[in-house]
């Protein structure tokens, strides 16, 4: 028996509201610990990795492990269903093939319950080894979706380029070229609202825009948002969802030809 | 402007 509520509905709906224009299908792998997710986009550039941890439900029990195959889409109309406020129950059988969706509002005067059926998903699964990167970046997560969504008028690609002197990031394009440099934050009153930059090497990389857009839908799980780079490895887009998990973007760089 | 690189040239599959 797998079962795990949450007492606010809107976690999850951002959550598949962060990974959905990502990935059509993922598998969700649940345990003791929680409930994990690892899938890469169709064309193998980005992967999405979350976590929501037992401790952050209002109730989680998880007898036997439980691997459900979801249609995003679907999983998307369903939770379309619930009104913020309400609470979300999921809830399968060992070895079902199917899911329950139950939301309550807050006085419980209207219960609904939606079922889904499961898919049998054979995805690729990669091994991703932990790794001490050369720069991260913290940031206001609103300013770095600002960002993305202004330079990607001008140009396909993004660099992000870390030094000591802070982060810049630039694109150019047909209309011309563009470029943002931010300083790490001076006295920090609101951590929120700081920008932190720690540095061991300076590193530049390459990336493509859309996928960095797709990566700000997480924007309201979390204020900030943490990059990681290291030369020649994708870079780590991590939302931390509080109380709960995160979500993680992976993102292959763009490459000398 | 560079190549995409996949995320298979970095990591290995499990």
């Amino acid at each position: 028996m797998f079962e795990a509520r949450l007492l606010k509905s809107s976690i999850l709906k951002k959550v598949l509201e962060a990974i959905k224009d990502l990935l059509t299908q993922a598998t969700f792998d649940c345990d003791d610990n929680g409930i994990q997710l690892q899938a890469m986009d169709n064309s193998h550039v980005a992967l999405v990795s979350l976590l929501l941890r037992a401790d952050g439900f209002d109730k989680y029990r998880c007898d036997r492990n439980v691997t459900m195959g979801m249609n995003l889409g679907s999983m998307t109309k369903i939770l379309k269903c619930a009104g913020d406020k309400d609470t979300v129950t999921m809830k399968a059988q060992d070895n079902a093939d199917t899911v329950t969706f139950v939301f309550e509002s807050p006085n419980q005067e209207k219960v609904s319950d939606y079922e889904m059926k499961l898919m049998n998903l054979d995805l690729e699964h990669l091994g991703i080894p932990e790794t001490e990167y050369s720069c991260t970046i913290r940031m206001p997560s609103a300013e770095f979706a600002r960002m993305c969504r202004d330079l990607s008028q001008f140009g396909e690609s993004i660099v992000i380029s870390c030094t000591k002197e802070g982060v810049k990031f630039s694109t150019s394009g047909d209309i011309g070229s563009a470029n943002i440099k931010l300083a790490q934050t001076a006295s920090i009153d609101k951590e929120d609202e700081a920008v932190i930059i720690e540095m061991d090497e300076p590193v530049t990389l390459t990336f493509a825009c859309q996928y960095l857009n797709y990566f700000t839908k997480a924007t309201s799980l979390s204020p900030q948002v943490q990059l990681s780079m290291s030369a020649d490895v994708p870079l780590v887009v991590e939302y931390r969802i509080p109380d709960i998990g995160h979500i993680r973007y992976y993102l292959a760089p763009k490459i000398e030809e | 402007k560079g190549k995409q690189a996949t995320l298979m040239n970095f990591f290995k599959k499990k």
